[in-house]
């Protein structure tokens, strides 16, 4: 038997929201600990990595591991049936694991919407993310980060991003022209969600494709803040924290031919 | 000419 129940439902609806335009189908792998996807786009250049700890839902059982196995655009469209401020609860039989029960209850529990998805069989490889320490380290507003990767869009399909001491820069090159923001770091002690902090052990320069990094900044609603982690030659990570767990984007870097 | 690199190459399979 499993059974989650999230008082703050609208928080999944964020969160689909911001795995369905990478990912089409991929395995909730739900055990003791939470609730854990992990998925390639279908191109093979990114990837998504998300968890819910079980402590954030009330209450959670899970008596043995599952793996559901979900078409999230179908989710998407079931989960637009709740309301932001919905309750949401999730279930699954171990007998009949062929689908997933929904719950939507409304604040004032007059209104309870009960809804069942069919599960598929999805094959996917899950493959293991080593910990890494990065040179760069960027915790910065999500939606300043929003709006510079929609800003540079105008300019290049891809952008570079340079990070050295208390500077980092975000450079566009196209036809048209070119552009550049840079960011220097900032500490307000009001209102730290709105300053730039970054931690660095080396400069570095990448480069990466925008498409991908709009499709990261769906996350955006899921926290005030993103942190960015930059490595030479290794994949960007582009983290969004939640109380209750984190979305993880992972963006192979564009090399040169 | 730059091209995107493929994801899985970086992290390991199981």
């Amino acid at each position: 038997m499993f059974e989650a129940r999230l008082i703050q439902g609208g928080l999944l609806k964020k969160l689909l929201e911001s795995v369905k335009e990478l990912v089409t189908d991929a395995n909730f792998d739900c055990s003791e600990s939470g609730i854990a996807l992990q998925a390639m786009d279908n191109s093979h250049v990114a990837l998504v990595s998300l968890l819910l700890r079980s402590e954030g839902f009330d209450p959670y059982r899970c008596d043995r591991g599952f793996s559901l196995g979900v078409n999230l655009n179908s989710l998407n469209k079931i989960l637009k049936c709740a309301g932001n401020d919905d309750i949401i609860t999730l279930r699954a039989d171990d007998n009949s694991a062929d689908s997933l029960s929904l719950s939507f209850e409304n604040p004032n529990n007059d209104r309870i919407g009960e809804y069942e998805l069919k599960l598929m069989d999805i094959d996917q490889e899950h493959l293991s993310i080593p910990e890494t320490d990065y040179d760069a380290t960027i915790i910065m507003p999500s939606a300043e980060f929003q709006r510079i990767c929609r800003d540079l869009t105008v300019v290049s399909e891809s952008v570079t991003i340079d990070v050295s001491k208390d500077t980092i820069k975000f450079t566009a090159e196209g036809e048209l022209g070119s552009g550049n923001i840079k960011l220097k770091s900032t500490s307000s002690i009001d209102k730290p969600e709105e300053s730039v902090n970054i931690e660095l052990g080396q400069d570095v320069s990448l480069q990466f494709s925008l498409k991908y990094l709009m499709n990261f900044t769906k996350g955006t609603p899921l926290s005030e803040q993103v942190i960015l982690c930059l490595s030479e030659k290794m994949p960007l990570l582009v983290e969004y924290k939640m109380d209750i767990g984190y979305i993880r984007y992972y963006l192979a870097p564009k090399i040169g031919d | 000419l730059y091209y995107q690199d493929a994801i899985d190459k970086y992290f390991e399979r199981p």
